[in-house]
């Protein structure tokens, strides 16, 4: 594992923890698109599908159950909780996120490493990852005033995006038969999303004041 | 996946 690998999975790692800390502490999840929520929990559970056919590393199973467990959680607290879901923006999520999954499963059918159950799946993962931000962004959008660990949660995203695109130029040089143009191309569409968001983040950092977005 | 070719990343 290389060093952007490593701060990749551990800036997701954290942006998690920033949403389960708003969550938990603060009861809060202003600002939070379960719309995006609801997508990360298929994408885990679709990308996952391996988590009992293939064992790679200790590492990567801890992995994926955080990321499985975070993610299914996070849209129960939003959806269930009796406090945590009065502060959720409903009138403002309203990103018809159900139309992104058919496009993606129909692409995932037609591009794929191998047509098998599995791969198809694992296909179709990337391909939602790339776009489940979109809510999410555009909720921003609507939101005026975005607080503190909003802002975080999807810089630590976006730096971990960004992070994985380093990864993988990096295994590319330094390994054997190391390609995989599905992660790459999707991944990069992903990080490319993100980029507005940078623009108007670092904006508001560098002139200190409160991050607001244009309507 | 190929040898070599594992979907080990998260």
């Amino acid at each position: 594992m290389n060093i952007f690998r490593l701060a990749g999975d551990m800036t997701h790692l954290f942006s998690v923890l920033v949403l389960l800390l708003k969550i938990h502490t603060i009861k809060s999840c202003a600002g939070i698109s379960l719309k995006t929520q609801e997508l990360y929990a298929i994408v885990f559970t679709t990308r996952y599908l391996d988590l009992f056919t293939t064992y790679i590393s200790l590492y990567n199973t801890i992995m994926k159950l955080i990321f499985l467990g975070s993610s299914i959680s996070i849209v129960w607290y939003m959806r269930h909780h009796k406090v945590v879901r009065r502060s959720y923006d409903k009138d403002q999520d309203t990103f018809r996120h159900y139309l992104l999954m058919l496009p993606c499963l129909l692409l995932a059918l037609l591009i794929n490493e191998k047509f098998t159950f599995l791969e198809v799946m694992w296909a179709f993962s990337l391909y939602l990852e790339a776009v489940a931000i979109l809510p999410q962004l555009v909720l921003l959008q609507r939101t005026r005033n975005i607080d503190n660990l909003t802002g975080q949660y999807v810089l630590l995203l976006g730096a971990y995006r960004a992070l994985y695109v380093l990864n993988w130029i990096y295994r590319y040089f330094t390994e054997e038969n190391y390609v995989h143009w599905i992660t790459w191309v999707s991944g990069i569409v992903q990080t490319l999303l993100y980029a507005d968001f940078f623009y108007y983040y670092f904006q508001s950092w560098k002139n200190n004041v409160k991050l607001q977005l244009p309507a | 996946p190929t040898e070599g070719n594992l979907h080990d990343e998260l």
